[in-house]
């Protein structure tokens, strides 16, 4: 019989974008996004924020499962 | 897992039983309206331990490639879908990269190291479990697992957010200027795991930096086997430092390949398992 437990193996994704020349979406851009369309997002992957950090560079959410 | 959002960028790393890839409908959607257009896409993974417990589009590599065939937009139109081997069959590096250009370059040339850990010394997953009723939520606990095993030293520059999963696991960001690192932990004996990531410039001063970071990494875990996959825009030697790393500590390089994979550059796929401890 087949025992399962926990897979631990991340699947990883990466995503590039390029905007137009507007200054706030060059200077910002995704990171506009609400959090509301980032719960969206992670509604479809199965998965919720529990914790987020974020600096004048980037964002960072460390997610459920 | 973890999630991270740059101005036009976005890394998103899910274990588990999660439908990563159902992430890019809505990604591209919620981008448009910002008037961003997606210019290039990266999909890696290991092999699964579960593979039979993965839900669709995560059932197989073939059905994960063919669920972002049909998701990209069709001018992200230089695709490669890889697996890179190991002598165990049990490891193997699967990679998908697109993109709109083949010339697509990351500036400032950048790397990133995926390290993949499993079969973990128990003494140090056992670091790994909350204690039952112990009366903290999983910020306080996460913070008191960062100290207990040293993470914290990994890369003592980094701003770190941290948790503590109940009854057991861990996850943590570490955020330094513009670089992230991750780690994320299933310390369960008969399938532990655990992952490390971080991102460099192959042009900082800092190689002295990798170097200790990866002995730092692997002491952390004392893992039997682990994968280090390391992914640069252009052609160098970064990937030379893990062996030169981790060799000394009683790791031995069992299997090294690469290939080269549009807007991604080279990937470099290496295993080691411990020889003596």
């Amino acid at each position: 019989m087949a025992v399962s437990g926990f897979e631990g193996f991340e699947k990883r994704l990466e995503l590039h974008f390029s905007g137009d020349d507007d200054p706030l979406v060059l200077h910002m851009g995704l990171r506009l996004l609400d959090f509301q369309s980032i719960q969206q997002v992670l509604d479809a992957v199965q998965c919720n924020v529990i914790s987020a950090i974020g600096n004048q560079y980037f964002d960072a959410y460390v997610l459920s499962e | 897992s973890s999630l991270f959002v740059y101005p036009t960028k976005l890394i998103i790393k899910t274990c588990g039983t999660t439908q990563l890839l159902k992430s890019v409908p809505p990604l591209m959607s919620f981008a448009r309206d910002l008037g961003l257009s997606l210019c290039a896409c990266r999909y890696t993974r290991g092999s699964f331990i579960f593979p039979k417990a993965q839900p669709f589009p995560h059932t197989s590599f073939k059905e994960e490639v063919f669920y972002l065939e049909q998701n990209l937009p069709v001018n992200l139109c230089y695709r490669k879908a890889s697996v890179l081997p190991s002598k165990m069959a049990a490891h193997s590096w699967h990679v998908f990269a697109a993109t709109t250009d083949r010339t697509y370059e990351l500036v400032p040339v950048t790397f990133t190291m995926e390290i993949c850990m499993t079969e973990l010394d128990r003494v140090q997953a056992r670091k790994f479990f909350r204690r039952a009723n112990d009366g903290k939520n999983g910020d306080m606990a996460g913070g008191e697992m960062t100290q207990l095993t040293g993470i914290n030293d990994i890369n003592p520059s980094a701003i770190i957010c941290d948790f503590a999963f109940d009854p057991c696991g861990y996850s943590m960001n570490g955020v330094d200027g513009d670089r992230y690192s991750t780690v994320h932990v299933t310390p369960e004996d008969g399938y532990s795991y655990a992952s490390f990531e971080c991102v460099g410039a192959i042009y900082d001063d800092h190689h002295d930096n990798i170097d200790k970071m990866l002995k730092k990494v692997v002491q952390v875990f004392k893992p039997a086997t682990f994968s280090v996959s390391t992914t640069c825009s252009i052609d160098h030697d970064v990937w030379t430092h893990v062996a030169h790393a981790v060799e000394p500590l009683g790791w031995k390089c069992r299997s090294c390949v690469m290939d080269k994979f549009p807007a991604a550059g080279s990937v470099v796929f290496q295993t080691f398992t411990v020889g003596r401890r």
